[in-house]
C-alpha cells in the first residue's frame, strides 16, 4: 500500500486537504472576480439596482459549499450507479475518481455535473467494466459528447493514477480472519448480517474524508466498530493483543501464534486510529438538495452574470 | 512478505459466496481457486 | 522536460519515439497514445498501461517514469530499452548459454512474481514483450492487456495472450482464469530460448490446440477434472503426453531440472501447474551453471 500511488498522491492530513481545498477555492474566486469585473467594464449602461444585483447574486462560492456541492452528486454517482446496475467497485471507483477531481478543480470552473457521467464512464473502463460509449450514453440518459468531453481533463486531474483500493476487500478479508481467529465463537448467520450491513456503510465512508486521512483496512475496522463493538473488541483482543482496558498486551507470555504474528501491530494505537477513522465516517455531511440547488445558482450567476 | 499478518486457514471460513464457486464446473477447469481469493482479501485486510 | 528524437515504432495505439530527459539526459521512449478515432474516449490498452505501471517498481519490470498531456494526446514516458528477446532469439549471429537462458528466465519470473503479488495479471508475454536494457536487466513490458486479477464474482475475457503463447484454459475459452495464464507463457518462452525456435507455432486458434496436445499430450478428466466442461474439448484429437526421453531428445541441452521446471509451467491443468514462487524456487536455479549476470549477457 505504501508504494500505491493511493497513498503516494492521494493520502493527507487534514489540515493539508483544508489548505488545498482553499487554494483551489481561492484562485477560482479570484478568476470569478475577474470576470464580474470585467462583466461591468463592459457594461457601463446597468442601472444601480441591476449592478446591486449581480454583486449580490453571482457570489463566488465558498470552500465549504463547494464541498457540500461536490458531496451532493458523489451521493448521486452511487445511486445513480445502483439503477445502472454497475458493480460496487465501478461506483466506488467513480466516487473517488469525482472527488479527487475537485481537489484540483473548482466546481466555478467546472461544475460537477458537467463531469458527472464522465467519471462514471470512465470508471467503468478503468475497472474493466467496459461499456462502449453509445451505449452507457443511452442508460444514463445523455449524449457521448458529455460523456467524453471531458475524460482528459480527468486523467490529468487525477495525476494519471487510477488504480484503487476500497475497503470492500479488505471487509472480505476481516470477514475471513474473524472466523478463524474468533472460531466457534461466532454465529455465521450474525457475520453474514454484519458483512452485509458493513458493505452498506463502506459506501457511505467513501463519501467522506475518511478515505483521506486513513487506509482501506482501517476504514472497514472502523466500520466494523461501528456496526458491532464487542465483536470487533474481542477480535482485535484475540487478534492484536488488546488488553481489555484499551492497552496492548505485548511482553505476556501467553501469547497465542496469532498474536505473536500479529505483534508488529501496536494494538491501542491502531484502536486509536481506528476510533479517529470512526469519527470522521460519523461526522459525515449529508448535503440537502436545497443547499445544492442554491450552490448551483451561484455558480449559474458567476458563470452567466447576465442571466441575473 | 516472511511475516504476514494472517494465517490463511481455508477450513476454517464459512465463505457461502466463494464455496458455491467452488463447485461450478467452468470455475474448476478454469483454474479458479478459493485459497488464492482468500488470500487476496485477506492481503487487502493487512496492508 | 522531454525531447523526442526519433521515431521508433508505430502500432494501431501508439507512436513510440525516442529521447531524451532533459534534466538528467537519461534517454526515455515515449510512447504517444493517438486518441482520435477511438470513439470510446481513451483506449484501454493505454488505461491499462498506465494504471499498472504506476503501482510497480520493479527492476524486472518497465519503468514508467512519467505521464503527460500533450496537443491532446497521452505520452507515456518509459525507460529506453534498446532491445527485446525476441531480437536475442531470432539472430543467430548471437550465441548464448544456458546460464544466459537461465539468467533471463529467472529476471522474466521475478517480474512475474512482482505482478502478481501485486494482483495483476499481464497476459501479454511473449519475447518481443521482454525487453532488455543496456545493462543487461530483463524487463516486462506493454501492460496494455493487463489487469487485476479477477474478482471471484467478475469473468474475463478469454481472448488474450498471443496465440503460440496462450494456456491450454484461454484456449478452451475459460473466463475465470489466475496468474497459471502468465506461468504458461513463460514456460513456452523458456522452451523457445532452448530451441531456439517458436514452440509451440499454431496457425490459428483451432490449429493452436492441436498444436499444443500434440506436443505436450492431451489432458483428460482425470488430469483435469472438469475439462471436459469446455465446448471445444469435445472435438479435439487425443494424443500421448510426451515421455521424459522424447522431452530429452527434443531439449538436448537442457538438465533434468530444467525438464522439470518447464514441464511444471507447462502442466495442462492450471490448478496443479507451478507458481512463480515454486518456479523462483525450484532446484534450476540452484544447480550449476549460474545464472550469467545481466551485464554478462549478450
Amino acid at each position: 500500500y505504501r508504494h500505491s500511488t493511493q497513498y503516494r498522491n492521494w493520502s493527507f492530513t487534514p489540515e493539508r486537504l483544508d489548505q488545498i481545498r482553499t487554494e483551489v477555492n481561492a484562485s477560482a474566486s479570484a478568476r470569478v472576480e475577474e470576470t464580474l469585473k470585467h462583466f461591468f467594464e463592459s457594461h457601463p449602461d446597468l442601472s444601480r439596482e441591476e449592478e446591486e444585483a449581480v454583486a449580490s447574486k453571482a457570489v463566488p462560492v465558498t470552500t465549504h459549499e463547494e464541498l457540500l456541492l461536490v458531496n451532493y452528486f458523489a451521493r448521486m454517482i452511487i445511486s445513480f450507479a445502483g439503477k445502472m446496475n454497475l458493480p460496487t467497485e465501478v461506483a466506488a471507483t467513480a466516487v473517488a475518481f469525482f472527488r479527487r477531481f475537485f481537489l484540483s478543480n473548482s466546481v466555478m470552473d467546472l461544475p460537477p455535473k458537467e463531469v458527472f457521467h464522465t467519471t462514471l464512464f470512465f470508471a467503468c473502463k478503468t475497472e474493466n467494466y467496459f461499456i462502449g460509449v453509445d451505449s452507457f450514453a443511452k442508460k444514463a440518459k445523455t449524449t457521448t459528447e458529455a460523456v467524453l468531453k471531458h475524460e482528459f481533463k480527468l486523467l490529468e486531474s487525477l495525476n494519471f493514477t487510477l488504480m484503487n483500493h476500497h475497503p470492500y476487500k479488505a471487509l472480505h478479508g476481516f470477514f475471513l480472519d474473524i472466523q478463524n481467529v474468533l472460531s466457534g465463537r461466532v454465529d455465521m448467520q450474525y457475520m453474514g448480517q454484519v458483512y452485509t450491513n458493513c458493505k452498506k456503510s463502506i459506501s457511505d465512508a467513501l463519501l467522506t474524508d475518511a478515505v483521506y486521512f486513513f487506509t482501506p483496512p482501517q476504514i472497514t475496522l472502523a466500520i466494523l466498530l461501528m456496526e458491532d463493538e464487542a465483536l470487533m473488541m474481542r477480535y482485535m483482543q484475540l487478534k492484536f493483543g488488546l488488553q481489555q482496558d484499551g492497552d496492548a498486551s505485548a511482553g505476556q507470555p501467553s501469547q497465542s501464534s496469532e498474536q505473536q504474528l500479529a505483534n508488529g501491530i501496536n494494538a491501542s494505537k491502531l484502536l486509536e486510529v481506528v476510533k479517529n477513522c470512526k469519527s470522521v465516517i460519523s461526522s459525515k455531511i449529508i448535503p440537502a438538495k436545497d443547499d445544492a440547488v442554491k450552490i448551483t445558482a451561484k455558480i449559474h450567476y458567476c458563470q452567466n452574470p447576465m442571466a441575473v | 512478505d516472511l511475516h504476514k499478518r494472517y494465517v490463511l486457514a481455508e477450513s476454517q471460513y464459512d465463505d457461502p459466496f466463494i464455496k458455491s464457486l467452488q463447485t461450478k464446473k467452468e470455475y474448476i477447469a478454469s483454474g479458479f481457486r478459493a485459497d488464492l481469493v482468500y488470500d487476496r482479501m485477506l492481503t487487502e485486510a493487512f496492508m | 522536460e522531454y525531447s523526442k528524437e526519433k521515431k521508433v515504432g508505430e502500432g494501431t495505439y501508439a507512436v513510440v519515439y525516442v529521447g531524451t530527459k532533459q534534466s538528467d539526459e537519461r534517454r526515455i521512449a515515449i510512447k504517444e497514445i493517438k486518441t482520435s478515432g477511438f470513439k470510446d474516449g481513451l483506449d484501454m490498452s493505454a488505461i491499462r498501461e498506465v494504471k499498472y505501471l504506476q503501482e510497480m517498481q520493479h527492476v524486472n519490470v518497465i519503468e514508467l517514469i512519467d505521464v503527460f498531456m500533450a496537443q491532446n494526446n497521452l505520452n507515456l514516458v518509459l525507460e529506453f530499452l534498446p532491445a527485446d528477446l525476441e531480437m536475442i532469439i531470432k539472430d543467430t549471429s548471437i550465441l548464448f548459454t544456458q546460464a544466459d537462458i537461465k539468467s533471463w528466465l529467472l529476471m522474466t519470473l521475478r517480474g512475474v512474481h512482482h505482478c502478481h503479488r501485486n494482483f495483476i495479471l499481464h497476459r501479454d508475454l511473449k519475447p518481443n514483450n521482454l525487453l532488455l536494457a543496456l545493462d543487461g536487466q530483463l524487463k516486462l513490458a506493454d501492460f496494455g492487456l493487463a489487469r487485476n486479477m479477477g474478482s471471484p464474482q467478475e469473468s474475463l475475457t478469454s481472448n488474450v495472450v498471443t496465440r503460440w503463447y496462450r494456456a491450454p484454459e484461454l484456449l478452451f475459452g475459460a473466463r475465470h482464469y489466475t496468474g497459471a495464464v502468465d506461468i504458461w507463457s513463460v514456460g513456452i518462452i523458456f522452451a523457445e530460448l532452448m530451441l531456439r525456435i517458436p514452440y509451440l507455432p499454431g496457425k490459428d486458434d483451432i490449429d493452436q490446440i492441436d498444436v499444443t496436445f500434440r506436443a505436450l499430450g492431451t489432458p483428460t478428466d482425470r488430469d483435469w477434472p472438469e475439462i471436459s466442461t469446455f465446448g471445444a474439448y469435445n472435438k479435439i484429437q487425443v494424443y500421448p503426453p510426451p515421455s521424459r526421453e522424447e522431452l530429452r531428445r527434443r531439449f538436448i541441452a537442457a538438465t533434468e531440472n530444467a525438464l522439470d521446471l518447464m514441464s511444471g509451467m507447462l502442466t495442462m491443468n492450471p490448478h496443479k501447474r507451478l507458481s512463480p514462487i515454486q518456479c523462483l524456487t525450484s532446484e534450476y536455479f540452484v544447480e550449476l551453471p549460474e545464472p550469467t549476470a545481466p551485464s554478462e549477457l549478450p
